[in-house]
């Protein structure tokens, strides 16, 4: 599903040039469950994005589903952001003034499903997450690990086959976190794709595989057996 | 130093009432070293604001210091939220695109410190929060976890009193954020009042006293022998 090669990331500010990834070359196939760790500034959102087409290499290859993501114009990475890949941001990305229902409704109202049924799909995913009673709040109107939940839901309403959640617990204390690896561990059994960065070893055990960074290179990538 | 009596907090969305807080009273003495724990969504946020002086109780007072904070007009309000309180916010604002040493400055500038030694005493606790290459990065060219050390070097360069961070270890791996409870550790030893918001028992067992929120209550106040 996922292959990359000898990618490179370097941020340019100015004169100064930041290289956050170095030589990545990973391969992940279909329906893993894969953990990225690594100390604060070793690239894994970087990585993050380049895999969810958010971002583009500075130098390398990607290919997502054997499409060589270079090629693919803006309407076409569009779609298949949209459409294929569910994607937790580590600072949510919210619309402030919107509720959290408007606000997982978003990715349904873009691949146009009807109203009823959208707003139907977008409360039962904020009822999984424990929103139930939260869905008319602004998300600004929300608490921090309540945003965290509304991100979390608005990746995976459209039921995307790739999901990429980059630190979907950091704001939940641990029961509620463990509900939400709970959902994710029942998406892997039901054959979807699950990117995970955290820095909490006790969720990284439960995946299958974990990629572990260090200044922008992979500095280990072990596959549980 | 924190006195609050039978403090109520309801938050109002059109006809919806939103109960946060219910009855909370407490007593904080001056160097005292609180965690705060409870689920998402228990009011852990709330107390802060109102401990912090950003937000009003709806009932109930809240003595700071020996004055009601209900009896202070903004300025001096303004000025107790700039030069007697650090506050680490659960999600950073910060200034997006001034740079990191910028934004630790701006308590500085507020109280008014010439230019060459508040850039030195900025740069310093920078340093402390292991942001040394980082400084004249823009946040928004930061990772979340370097936003997460800009907003507390912000909160600390002032060498405030009484420090209030709310789960500021959230987009930290364990070891980056050991070092940040370190300094918090250390703080507390020079006589400074520290209250954090955790959901990590390993933070928790490290202060002297941990109080408990579920819906709006307090449901335990234990302090350490
Ligand atoms: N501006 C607001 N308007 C309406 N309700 C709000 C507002 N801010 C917070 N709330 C609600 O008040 C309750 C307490 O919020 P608070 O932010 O204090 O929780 P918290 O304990 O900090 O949670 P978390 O661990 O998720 O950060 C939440 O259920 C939230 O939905
Ligand atoms: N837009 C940008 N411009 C310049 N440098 C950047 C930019 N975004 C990130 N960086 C730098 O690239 C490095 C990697 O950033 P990245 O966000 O991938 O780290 P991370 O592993 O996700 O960290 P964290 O655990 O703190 O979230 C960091 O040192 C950061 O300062
Ligand atoms: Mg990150
Ligand atoms: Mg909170």
């Amino acid at each position: 599903l996922i292959k990359m090669n000898n990618v490179f990331k370097t941020y340019v500010l100015g004169e100064v040039k930041v290289p956050a990834l170095h030589a990545i070359s990973l391969n992940l196939e279909d329906n893993e469950y894969v953990a990225i760790m690594g100390p604060s500034g070793s690239g894994k959102s970087t990585l993050m994005n380049i895999m969810g087409c958010l971002d583009t290499p500075t130098t390398g290859t990607y290919y997502l589903g054997r499409k060589d993501v270079s090629s693919l114009n803006d309407n076409q990475l569009s779609d298949i952001r949209n459409t294929k890949i569910g994607f937790v941001f580590q600072t949510f990305n919210l619309l402030p003034r919107s509720s959290a229902l408007r606000n997982v409704e978003l990715p349904l109202i873009y691949s146009g499903m009807p109203s009823l049924k959208r707003k139907q799909l977008a409360m039962d995913v904020l009822e999984r997450v424990g929103l139930n009673d939260r869905m008319m709040h602004k998300s600004n109107e929300l608490s921090g690990g309540e945003r965290q939940r509304v991100a979390i839901a608005r990746a995976l309403v459209n039921k995307p086959s790739l999901i990429l959640a980059d630190e979907p617990t950091g704001n939940l204390d641990s029961k509620t976190g463990e509900e939400i690896i709970e959902i994710m561990q029942r998406l892997h059994e039901h054959g979807n794709t699950i990117i995970l960065v955290t820095h909490e070893e006790y969720i990284a055990k439960q995946t299958k595989r974990i990629i572990r960074l260090r200044d922008g290179v992979i500095e280990s990538d072990e596959k549980k057996i």
